[in-house]
């Protein structure tokens, strides 16, 4: 049950623009969805490309796409662009007969002779929108073996072949292939993959713009999900998922490994590889090579590059922290948090005394070595407390202050649009120790909060 | 939740990674604004696309189309004080309260919760024999932390508070950090501690440890607020 939309590759929020017509086709009406575009494009020989414009629901076909010469790509609010596999891959599939792309060299870098051309080389082919025999690209007529060829503006060599990478081959794997970012879109067995971007015929949970940093793209082989290697839903509705077979970078070691830590995580703990071996409330982690009390998958040599020894906390598939399978049969998996964080905070370069309201130092950088922005600024955050409204804080420049008497120490705006402020790379000096706090409790005062009914199983049976 | 018993908690919220799976608690402490653990978090600058909090509920797998359930995506992180092990989530867009979904009260600055406060905790995490499908709440009572202190041998800090040990396993577990421990004062629930993960969970006999609010209520009154 394959999609018309396998034989595109989307670019999200995109518009393609020919900078000499000003517009293509007419936008036609479309009820259905992306697919049904793709139905019409696909049946035309003259249509390369299609806009899908999601707020009308209606598509625009396109002759050319982002390598027809006199075009570029441009952001757009409403519009998704969907050009052919064949004309925008750089590799080929299977002996590369639809390939469409725009190479004109071959493979010992002789320039392709026109196919239009009878000279120098003598021919029989006659360009047709069919045969797409377009310009001097190499192209691949006759179901050559060798791949896409020319005839070449060499009198002395005839034709040659252009030495175009299969997609199979244009990218291995390494380790389990999380990284893999290759145009591979069939399975182990042939099967066409299911695009990521459709639920039928599987329904499943890897929706593209949830897992952004995993390059969900179109239909091709991933492994967003920590598998052994990277797989693929099918379009085989009898068959859910299957792997895809990728060749590997040689060694297991990963160029670009993050950085391994021993005694503190950093981000996932993917690079976590000390021998924390409990789970966070002490429960002891099952050994990775076992498959008792927990069956499972990551079975050590198929995962080389996670350092699976032992029953040490690890973190293999991308989950939140390490983790491990437990010993308790009843807790199949368990995150590891007592492993500490390793600090994200850059070293203290002065110190304050109490809360740090009389601090007038110069640091100007946040914990976590952003500069501070200006108190006089106004972007990129709008200030509540700037020179003028709180004179007596001395906001000078972009010094870390207190003008709240924020009791966790001087802070400041920063200039990360993303955090509006942020306590400084400062700390509390030594001579200076807090107050307690541990004195008779207050009166408490409330708003409207903190009320909620007690009837547990009235309201079980309720919802069930 | 270990020793506890299926309850009603319409602050509790479920916090879930992008596979849609329950993997920490957190507290609705503003229409917009959840409270949890530092440690249930890669980052406070990782991008949080697909992670969703999970509210007005009791099950741990509610069907999509049970009535009252709001999911609502979570769209930023905000790293409390250095010494907090706390983060705000700031959600996509407002919750809707009603029955199933109440905001919980925050204690005033510094409040020192008095011994012998009854509170509750509450979470979908491990429950060792009850089931952990649905949210369970155990009750547990303010210990001040001096007597803590004794059991903890000082490793017990002003900014944590202690709940009295008992003789049966009672306490909060796996999947229940960042849950709230929440006191009922004056007639209100209040946001006195949070959970975090501790060496131990449900020990008969060991006081258990959490984060004390009350002194980074001004971070979150200003972070709400700026």
């Amino acid at each position: 049950q394959r999609s018309p939309l396998n034989d595109f590759q989307v670019l999200r929020g995109t518009e393609l623009q020919h900078l000499l017509h000003e517009v293509a086709g007419s936008w036609q009406k479309v009820v259905g969805d992306a697919e049904e575009c793709a139905k019409h494009c696909g049946a035309r020989l003259d249509c390369r490309a299609f806009h899908y414009n999601m707020s009308s629901l209606s598509c625009q076909l396109l002759p050319w796409t982002q390598h027809s010469p006199h075009t570029r790509l441009r952001r757009s609010a409403s519009c998704d662009l969907f050009q052919k596999k064949d004309y925008v891959r750089t590799c080929i599939m299977d002996n590369g007969v639809r390939y469409r792309g725009i190479v004109a060299k071959t493979v010992d870098g002789l320039l392709c002779q026109s196919w239009n051309h009878k000279f120098p080389n003598d021919h029989k082919y006659k360009p047709t929108l069919r045969n797409g025999l377009e310009e001097n690209f190499c192209r691949n007529p006759d179901g050559d073996l060798g791949g896409p060829w020319c005839y070449t503006t060499d009198p002395t060599v005839r034709f040659q072949s252009c030495g175009i990478k299969s997609c199979r081959e244009a990218a291995c794997i390494w380790c389990n292939g999380e990284d893999y970012r290759g145009s591979v879109d069939h399975t182990e067995s042939g099967r066409e993959c299911q695009r990521w971007d459709l639920q039928h015929p599987h329904v499943h949970p890897f929706e593209p713009d949830k897992f952004l940093d995993k390059d969900l793209d179109d239909n091709y082989c991933r492994n967003p999900d920590g598998s052994e290697r990277p797989w693929c839903y099918t379009t085989d509705p009898k068959l859910e998922r299957e792997f895809c077979n990728l060749p590997r970078c040689g060694s297991e070691v990963q160029p670009h490994q993050e950085a391994t830590t021993f005694h503190c995580f950093r981000g996932k703990g993917e690079g976590y590889r000390g021998t924390a071996n409990t789970t966070t409330a002490g429960v002891p982690c099952q050994r990775w090579e076992a498959q008792s009390p927990h069956q499972h998958r990551f079975l050590p040599e198929k995962y080389a590059c996670k350092d699976l020894r032992e029953n040490f906390c690890r973190n293999p598939d991308g989950s939140e922290a390490p983790w491990c399978f437990t010993t308790r049969p009843g807790m199949r998996v368990a995150f590891c948090y007592q492993i500490p964080r390793c600090t994200e905070e850059v070293g203290t370069e002065d110190c304050y005394n109490g809360s740090g309201e009389q601090y007038r130092g110069s640091v100007n950088k946040t914990r976590k070595g952003v500069p501070c922005q200006h108190w006089s600024a106004e972007t990129p955050h709008k200030p509540q407390f700037t020179p003028t409204s709180a004179p007596y804080a001395q906001l000078k420049e972009n010094f870390c202050r207190n003008p709240d008497g924020d009791s966790h120490g001087p802070w400041c705006y920063t200039t990360d649009p993303g955090t509006s402020f942020d306590y400084c790379a400062l700390r509390r000096c030594n001579d200076d120790p807090p107050v307690s706090i541990l004195d008779p409790p207050d009166q408490v005062e409330f708003e409207k909060c903190g009320k909620k009914l007690d009837r547990p199983h009235q309201w079980l049976s309720k919802l069930r | 939740i270990v020793g506890g018993h299926p309850g009603n908690s319409p602050w509790t919220v479920s916090l879930r990674n992008r596979q849609g799976q329950h993997f920490c608690s957190g507290s609705l402490v503003k229409e917009q604004w959840v409270l949890t653990a530092r440690q249930c978090f890669p980052s406070c600058h990782a991008p949080l696309t697909g992670y969703e909090v999970w509210l007005g509920t009791m099950f741990q797998n509610p069907q999509p189309e049970e009535p009252g359930l709001q999911q609502i995506p979570v769209a930023k992180i905000v790293c409390g004080p250095s010494d907090s092990q706390l983060v705000l989530l700031k959600l996509e867009r407002p919750v809707t309260l009603n029955l199933r979904v109440a905001l919980i009260c925050l204690p005033p600055e510094r409040y020192v919760v008095p011994p012998a406060t009854m509170c509750e905790i509450t979470g979908w995490g491990e429950a060792r024999g009850l089931s952990h499908r649905v949210l369970n709440v155990a009750s547990l009572n303010v210990i001040s932390n001096q007597e803590c202190n004794i059991k903890h041998r000082g490793r017990v800090r002003e900014n944590e508070m202690c709940t009295r040990a008992l003789m049966v396993p009672v306490g909060a577990c796996e999947g229940d950090y960042g849950g709230p421990l929440a006191c009922f004062t004056h007639d209100c629930w209040v946001l006195e501690g949070i959970i975090i993960p501790n060496r131990v969970c449900a020990r008969p006999g060991w006081p258990a440890i959490f984060l004390r609010v009350s002194v980074f209520v001004d971070w979150i009154h200003k972070v709400i607020q700026l």
